[in-house]
């Protein structure tokens, strides 16, 4: 698999600073 | 043009780490009106549960994952690295200029190094094996997934093999640069094609600053 660690964290952590602008 | 008289509060009450927007433009891919709009957007979510101005860890992680109490590893982390001053809130400057890098046309190199700091746990200068496995693990017992522990093991020393070229145990920031070139997806994070439209959100402001500009 290609799959590494960092993707994993990436996938798992929901990191995403575009829901900082959700509610406007 | 009618008026355009803002109803936003932003116009007379200040935060108390407010800057200079024109400063802030200066100093990041935003233009002044777009740092203004993100002046907005500042106050809404500093004053979300504590109404001092300031980004409390609490109000980030509401505005992240809407709630304030659940523990999450990452957004710890990035909140940290938007707190420079390591204060315990992210003030305006800090604001502005941490998600600078989060903009469309902020230098590439700048990605890559927030997001070493990102997986750099402990501020070593080093991504080590064992803070990777613990961040992994952490990750995944607070999104409820699961992986056994042979294979997180597995790819933890899979990335290792691929990102630990100088084979001592770490990942340096030349190595992660190396891998991330070799795997673009690890920084997609990095960038939010939304604040290149920042301005749009925030329609009235515009008219306001337009206004301003143009006296």
């Amino acid at each position: 698999s290609n799959l590494n660690a960092f993707d994993i964290i990436s996938f798992s952590s929901g990191f995403d600073l575009s829901s900082l602008f959700d509610e406007k | 043009m009618g008026c355009v008289c803002s109803t936003s509060s932003s116009e007379k009450v200040k935060t108390p780490g407010y800057e200079d927007p024109t400063i802030l433009a200066s100093e990041t891919p935003f233009t002044v009106s777009e740092v203004d709009a993100l002046y907005e957007l500042y106050l809404k979510l500093s004053n979300s549960i504590i109404e001092d101005g300031l980004i409390h860890k609490e109000e980030f992680q509401l505005a992240l994952f809407r709630n304030k109490n659940e523990k999450n590893l990452f957004a710890d982390r990035i909140f940290d690295l938007f707190d420079v001053k390591r204060n315990g809130v992210i003030e305006f400057g800090e604001f502005v200029r941490s998600l600078g890098v989060f903009h469309p046309n902020a230098a590439l190199e700048d990605k890559i190094a927030f997001a070493f700091r990102l997986y750099d746990l402990r501020q070593t200068g080093y991504i080590e094996k064992q803070e990777l496995k613990e961040m992994v693990l952490a990750l995944l017992h607070e999104s409820d997934l699961y992986l056994s522990d042979e294979m997180i093991e597995s790819i933890v020393d899979k990335t290792f093999e691929d990102a630990d070229t100088k084979e001592d145990g770490r990942i340096d920031e030349d190595e992660w640069k190396a891998f991330v070139s070799q795997h673009p997806s690890l920084i997609k994070n990095m960038t939010l094609p939304y604040l290149k439209d920042i301005t749009l959100a925030f329609p009235s402001f515009i008219a306001r600053t337009e206004v301003e500009d143009s006296e």
